[in-house]
């Protein structure tokens, strides 16, 4: 059965792709 | 982009296969939830790859597990300022 997302995942750091730039409307 | 193979995963260092994961997933959620789609892609990462690759075969079992995912944020989110707004009531 696939796995459910844990509630402590939610510390789990930030994922960026290589190269990317914020651009900020975000 | 071709298709990303478990044999293509395992050809790489294990520390970099989540990069690539992430690499691949962080577009999808991105289209998604622009706004959290670091936060989201994050989260996800910390799934196994076997199943992240199946979730990269099937769009469905993704948008799922992205839905999740925000739930879970927002729960948390949720959580957090009601805890705040108690220490601050008192």
């Amino acid at each position: 059965a696939p796995t459910s997302i844990s509630k402590l995942s939610v510390n789990a750091p930030e994922f960026y792709p290589s190269g990317y730039t914020p651009d900020f409307t975000d | 982009q071709e298709p990303l193979t478990a044999s293509m995963l395992a050809a790489a260092p294990p520390q970099e296969q989540k990069q690539i994961l992430g690499e691949r997933l962080y577009p999808l959620i991105h289209a998604m939830h622009p706004f959290l789609a670091g936060k989201i892609t994050g989260m996800l990462l910390e799934i196994d790859n076997s199943e992240l690759l199946l979730m990269l075969e099937s769009p469905e079992s993704l948008h799922s597990k992205i839905e999740e995912a925000v739930a879970v944020l927002q729960v948390h989110q949720m959580s957090e300022s009601s805890h705040k707004s108690a220490s601050t009531a008192f």
